[in-house]
């Protein structure tokens, strides 16, 4: 197998930036 | 313990190990504004780490995923990757680990070895910026595992959450062209041996 096919990950996203920003003031 | 089972107490030290080490890089690389992130200790060292929930509950979802891999010595490699908004990759932290096959019997006095020298690595990263040039701004990141066989045959274990599928990834998201390397940080203990080195793209 080439070495694409040894290599796994998520398939969501980690939240974005924007997202980050756009909650902040809650935190 | 005799019975103790030094898979599960390598893949317990890599993945606490590895959630601040992410969390560090996502400060350091400026992924994410500083604002999200508080400094706590870890290592007996002060440490940057994300106190926003989502971001937190995506990095302990995916090490909760790899530690199985980890755990049976199939996971080679543990990447962090930055990408650009056209999400293409700038940066690649390569966590390379080797774990001997028969692991010795384990100890306080070994761990807290091993720690010392994972404390080494969240020291290096920290100061990683120094010797890393600028990300272009609006860069993200993903996880990668490099396993040792075809990822087809570890996609049961990785799979461990419902609702966090994990797919094949495409060689073209993670190959980058001719980048430059550079070393952060190696240990060598009974239980791990592992290797952390950058590789940044010449032009971001």
């Amino acid at each position: 197998a080439g070495g694409g096919a040894h290599i796994l990950k998520p398939l969501m996203s980690p939240p974005s930036r924007e997202e980050i920003l756009s909650t902040l003031p809650e935190l | 313990r005799q019975d103790l089972n030094f898979g599960q107490v390598v893949a317990d030290v890599l993945c606490e190990f590895l959630e601040v080490a992410v969390h560090l890089i996502l400060y350091v690389r400026e992924v994410y504004p500083s604002g999200i992130f508080q400094k706590r200790k870890k290592y007996n060292i002060p440490v940057q780490m994300s106190c926003h929930p989502d971001l937190n509950q995506y990095i302990q979802d995916t090490l909760l995923c790899i530690k199985p891999l980890i755990e049976k010595n199939d996971a080679e490699k543990v990447v962090v990757v930055i990408v650009d908004k056209d999400h293409r990759p700038v940066e690649r932290f390569v966590f390379e680990i080797c774990q001997p096959p028969l692991l010795s019997i384990s100890s306080d006095s070994l761990l807290s070895h091993v720690e010392q020298l994972l404390r080494a690595f969240i020291l290096k990263i920290s100061v990683c910026d120094a010797v890393l040039t600028t990300n272009p701004p609006g860069c993200s990141f993903s996880v990668l595992v490099h396993t040792r066989d075809a990822a087809t045959r570890n996609m049961e274990k990785v799979q461990v959450m419902k609702d966090f599928p994990w797919i094949v990834a495409d060689e073209q998201e993670v190959h980058m062209k001719e980048p430059r390397l550079v070393p952060l940080k190696s240990m060598t203990s009974d239980i791990i041996k592992m290797q952390l080195y950058v590789e940044e793209r010449a032009q971001k």
